[in-house]
């Protein structure tokens, strides 16, 4: 089973 | 005081069908160089990253940076209502709390004035790095299209592989599985009907069938689009507008617990 990852795990807040 | 004027009506309706069901509310930046949107779906996973460069306007007046929040829906509803090939114009003042826009007919015989009332939206600025991709395939973007409308038939997830003989997307549900593989076009007289495979490394990843249902849906924008796969990043589908800029879209994989 696979999970979600969320966007904000890769790209930070600049 | 910010104004920008697109020859064509069409193209900003296509733009704003391509994102406007992925975004509710963004803001627009607007600099010298262009319009420029990065927002975030309600869940998080998926980004959109727009930009319309200033060349790509028929007229472009921007003295000072400014953000204009606004509810994307509202935006499309408005922006549909214009003729294909009306002249739009879009228009702010630099404390303005509205957003202009002004359709005029080809034939000058019809113009229209609206006007958006802004609004603060709170999007966090995300710093997209460079990424260096394994693996980029080109497509025809209704081709895209039709695989993923197909494929979400059956599961919610789709696992794209792809090594240098070609690109198989694959899915399985409760009803079943089925996979699709497309190779790279040998010979092709049309650029834009090829399939083209760049393979650095082969990659296998797992994404959300139904986002990428929804980025195919920006195929009006350019008979082709590109898929970016690496390990590590998100997978980056780019639908470009010639002079205009692009259509971006970044999808978080589905990761292994």
């Amino acid at each position: 089973k696979k999970g979600q990852a969320s966007i904000t795990s890769f790209f930070k807040k600049s | 005081m910010f104004e920008a004027r697109v020859a064509q009506a069409e193209i900003l309706k296509k733009i704003l069908d391509s994102v406007r069901e992925l975004v509710e509310q963004g803001n627009l930046d607007c600099s010298g160089t262009g319009i420029s949107l990065q927002a975030m779906d309600s869940s998080h996973v998926s980004l959109v990253a727009l930009l319309l460069k200033s060349e790509g306007f028929e007229r472009y007046r921007c003295d000072r940076s400014i953000n204009l929040g606004i509810n994307m829906q509202s935006l499309g509803k408005i922006v549909k209502t214009a003729g294909n090939h009306d002249a739009i114009t879009l228009s702010s003042e630099d404390k303005g709390d509205v957003l202009g826009l002004m359709f005029e007919s080809t034939e000058q015989d019809k113009v229209s004035n609206y006007e958006i009332k802004l609004m603060d939206v709170d999007a966090e600025q995300l710093a997209i790095p460079v990424a260096e991709y394994s693996v980029c395939v080109r497509m025809p973007s209704a081709e895209f299209a039709r695989i993923t409308r197909d494929l979400s038939t059956i599961g919610d997830s789709v696992l794209i592989s792809c090594t240098k003989d070609g690109v198989q997307f694959s899915t399985t549900g409760d009803t079943g599985s089925g996979s699709i593989v497309l190779r790279q076009s040998s010979s092709v007289d049309d650029e834009k009907k090829a399939v083209v495979i760049e393979v650095q490394e082969p990659i296998s990843l797992s994404f959300a069938t139904k986002f990428l249902v929804q980025f195919s849906k920006s195929a009006a924008l350019n008979e082709s689009v590109t898929l970016n796969l690496g390990d590590g990043v998100p997978l980056m589908v780019e639908y470009p507008m010639k002079e205009m800029g692009y259509v971006r879209f970044y999808l978080a994989p589905k990761l292994s617990n």
